[in-house]
């Protein structure tokens, strides 16, 4: 007690315990100071995004296209466990709720994410967790369907980031100006795409056929260059008549997938991969973002041929579930390549009827 | 998350052209699109 009284009244002591009157300040004000410039650094960084947001969006508007440009947080995104994230955040949202609660959640969520919560077939209260509310039914009518017979209508809701033929050598979807990804790569290498091969598409044309001297000097190339499966998809050209469309799903969006005509799927294809966020954002610094990403391909045909549909998943929303195959776990933690046919296994009822009640699949959280 | 869908969609025989896409998109990029919706059209052959 004498110790501290003389510490308190005599101001040299105080001073040799402190190392000084200025490093007493310092210290008092080191956790302040470290926070405070933490959450400078925060701000200036959400100012940033906002303001090149702003920029994109002012671009988008006067019709300049962005340009793919990668960026160090795209660099930083491949550091990071994203399948493991997005496991514990499926684990943290299928915890269930006291019934009280559930409301006050859900319209947070919703409010958070402009999602429509009088579209939802059931009562707030009925979603046991935040991961059942993801993935709700709508209520009868609050969509729509066009029954016209010369239509294909779609799947899921969300923006329409692509769309176009698939014309010209490889058959690329364009991801975002100045970087485009094949087709061959995204749905598999095997997959049953209708492509012809550039010499038969010549004889189709009737086209010349290019001198012996060209053919060496193609050949010479392609050998030196290119492997065998990149050569294949070089050398070959889609049909003609074959469509894609590329459609995001905001977090708030209606996350349940429909079949957009009546159809056969013959296989399904499950590729574990990264789980990169998918906004657009992410599509003009991440490079093969589509084909990296985990994802779930089913093909099929109907009645004009040829049908794929890919459903992407995404940071935090990589459990990708399919009706016809309720057995099909994504994002588990051993990564692998899985090819099942449908058409071989019985039970499954593979014909996917065109807009009926119950939809394909769903993208879940986890 | 994202849905892209590859379809072939209907051709018709043209004698001068070959065969010769008749089908349309009724939206573009950018639009805003629910299940249900129409993604585009064709006409019969």
């Amino acid at each position: 007690t004498s110790f501290l009284r003389k510490l308190q009244t005599n101001p040299q002591v105080r001073a040799s315990f402190s190392g000084g009157s200025n490093n007493s300040q310092g210290n008092t004000f080191l956790l302040p100071g470290a926070t405070f410039a933490t959450l400078l650094m925060l701000g200036a960084l959400h100012a940033r995004r906002m303001y090149d947001d702003r920029k994109v969006e002012e671009a988008r508007e006067k019709g300049i296209e962005i340009e793919f440009k990668p960026d160090a947080k795209a660099s930083f995104l491949r550091l990071l466990p994203l399948r493991s994230i997005s496991r514990i955040w499926g684990f943290m949202t299928s915890v269930e709720y006291p019934v009280w609660m559930r409301p006050y959640v859900y319209k947070a969520w919703a409010r958070a994410f402009h999602s429509n919560l009088e579209e939802a077939a059931l009562p707030l209260g009925e979603y046991a967790s935040l991961r059942e509310f993801f993935v709700r039914t709508l209520k009868q009518g609050s969509r729509p369907i066009d029954h016209d017979p010369h239509c294909l209508v779609s799947p899921v809701d969300g923006i329409v980031l692509r769309v176009g033929e698939l014309k010209g050598v490889g058959a690329k979807i364009e991801q975002v100006k100045g970087f485009s990804y094949s087709v061959s790569s995204l749905l598999g290498s095997s997959s049953f795409l209708p492509m012809i091969e550039e010499g038969d598409m010549h004889e189709q044309c009737g086209e010349q056929e290019s001198t012996p001297t060209e053919k060496t000097k193609k050949s010479w190339w392609s050998i030196s260059l290119a492997s065998p499966r990149v050569r294949d998809t070089a050398t070959a050209r889609p049909v003609k008549g074959l469509y894609y469309c590329v459609i995001y799903l905001k977090p708030g969006n209606y996350h349940r997938i429909h079949s957009p005509v009546d159809w056969n799927v013959l296989v399904r294809r499950h590729f574990s991969g990264r789980l990169f966020p998918l906004n657009e954002r992410a599509t003009r610094t991440i490079r093969n973002l589509y084909v990296e990403n985990e994802r779930v391909v089913l093909e099929g045909m109907w009645q004009e041929g040829y049908l794929a549909m890919a459903a992407v998943g995404a940071t935090n929303i990589g459990s990708i579930e399919l009706v016809i195959e309720p057995e099909l776990r994504t994002n588990r933690q051993e990564r692998s390549y899985y090819i099942q046919s449908l058409q071989k296994k019985e039970s499954m009822n593979s014909r996917c009827r065109f807009f009926e009640k119950y939809h394909v699949g769903a993208f879940n959280m986890g | 998350s994202t849905v892209v869908l590859v379809f072939q969609a209907p051709t018709i025989k043209s004698p001068k052209r070959g065969d010769n896409s008749n089908f349309r998109f009724c939206i573009k990029r950018g639009d805003k699109i629910r299940v249900g919706e129409g993604l585009g059209r064709w006409q019969e052959s």
